[in-house]
């Protein structure tokens, strides 16, 4: 999946199977990653579990796990809330980008959005700076805070100065991806460029992440993940990402396509 | 390492002169200054390591938690208190009232968005 961490960083990683997005003393966060396309190292979400952690005086321990399956507006224990003057709810909602539960934890100022696009699991999270202790020593492994290992890493962008020419997959210039095997029909760099322009109006990392997507499973609903990303990131505001100017120059044509 | 700046702000907040309603802090404003304060040292710890002030201050807000029956979970600073009352538990637990409360140093806080999608 694609990752975007509190720090600003931009990564694309293989993190294939369980793996933590945040552990601290407020909740914990684990996701799990299955790949998508025979061949490619590419993977995507199918479990997200979230753990608030008892909270003295707010709320109670509540956990919540949404499947490719099953997305529940409910906690594990069946209820919608949790804790004194409704410190912590949920709420599910219908948008453009498909179906989503927004988690509202009051108590900690923080905002979850998990939402299911095509057969796949999509996770936002919005959290005060001051309740994250990125100085904090043994913090453990948590891609949220700290990004994928290195040897993760299929792809890494600076937000703000990303390149404008990014090396896609088929390119042959990432022999990590190896030799693709698209299931449902072959993009190429002209036709997923202009399947994300119909969703995505400005050509930056997200667009990038989007093409990235297409090429890489020929799945056209792919397209919607980075837009729903972006959705998401507008309804947790406020946020320290700034979009690139619409005019941004296209994507690169790869005359090789995959 | 700025543990002086810890102690400072833990003395500062449970001082009789603090805002406080009355002249002692009650338990449960005192056990949010101390998690305030163990959540402060937490943040320096990287830079006072070696330091002796800073691990006195580890080894005693440890014994300050248990002699004070405070949870180390739980709200870090307090909601704006009515003149006449003490902060009601809803107010304690949404955290925008307390940062707004925490005067004009709490009114700018930042939030970090972390995102995972697509494949």
């Amino acid at each position: 999946p694609h990752l975007r961490t509190f720090r600003d960083e931009f990564q694309t990683c293989k993190v294939e199977g369980a793996w933590p997005l945040i552990d601290n003393r407020y909740l914990s966060v684990q996701v799990t990653n299955v790949p998508v396309v025979l061949g490619s190292s590419a993977t995507a979400t199918s479990k997200i579990t979230v753990i608030f952690k008892s909270y003295h005086g707010c709320t109670e321990q509540k956990v919540y796990q949404a499947t490719t399956e099953d997305l529940p507006s409910a906690f594990q224990d069946g209820s919608r809330s949790g804790g004194e003057g409704g410190s912590l709810w949920i709420v599910e909602k219908v948008g453009s980008g498909g179906r989503l539960v927004k988690i509202q934890a009051r108590y900690i100022g923080t905002s979850i959005i998990v939402r299911r696009v095509g057969r796949y699991l999509t996770f936002a999270i919005r959290m005060p700076e001051d309740t994250l202790d990125f100085s904090e020593e043994n913090s453990g492994l948590q891609l949220c805070l700290h990004g994928c290992p290195r040897n993760e890493l299929i792809k890494e962008h600076t937000l703000g100065r990303q390149p404008l020419h990014p090396r896609l997959p088929g390119s042959g210039s990432n022999p990590e991806l190896g030799p693709l095997l698209p299931p449902h029909q072959i993009y190429t760099v002209e036709r997923a460029t202009a399947k994300c322009r119909e969703t995505l109006q400005v050509e930056d990392i997200y667009f990038q992440s989007c093409v990235f997507d297409l090429l890489t499973t020929g799945d056209p609903e792919f397209s919607m993940a980075a837009y729903g990303a972006l959705e998401d990131l507008k309804a947790l505001p406020p946020s320290k990402l700034k979009q690139n100017s619409p005019r941004t120059p296209h994507v690169q044509q790869n005359r090789g396509g995959p | 390492c700025r543990i002086q700046r810890c102690n400072a702000e833990y003395v500062a907040s449970t001082s009789p002169s603090s805002g406080l309603q009355d002249d002692s802090p009650s338990d449960v404003d005192y056990c949010i200054a101390l998690r305030a304060y163990a959540l402060c040292t937490r943040r320096t710890a990287r830079s006072c390591r070696g330091d002796l002030v800073y691990h006195s201050a580890v080894f005693r807000i440890k014994e300050l938690f248990t002699q004070h029956n405070c949870s180390s979970d739980g709200p870090t600073s307090s909601a704006k208190a009515p003149s006449t009352s003490r902060p009601v538990v809803s107010e304690l637990c949404d955290y925008e009232s307390r940062v707004l409360a925490s005067g004009p140093a709490g009114q700018g806080k930042k939030y970090a968005h972390c995102g995972l999608f697509g494949d």
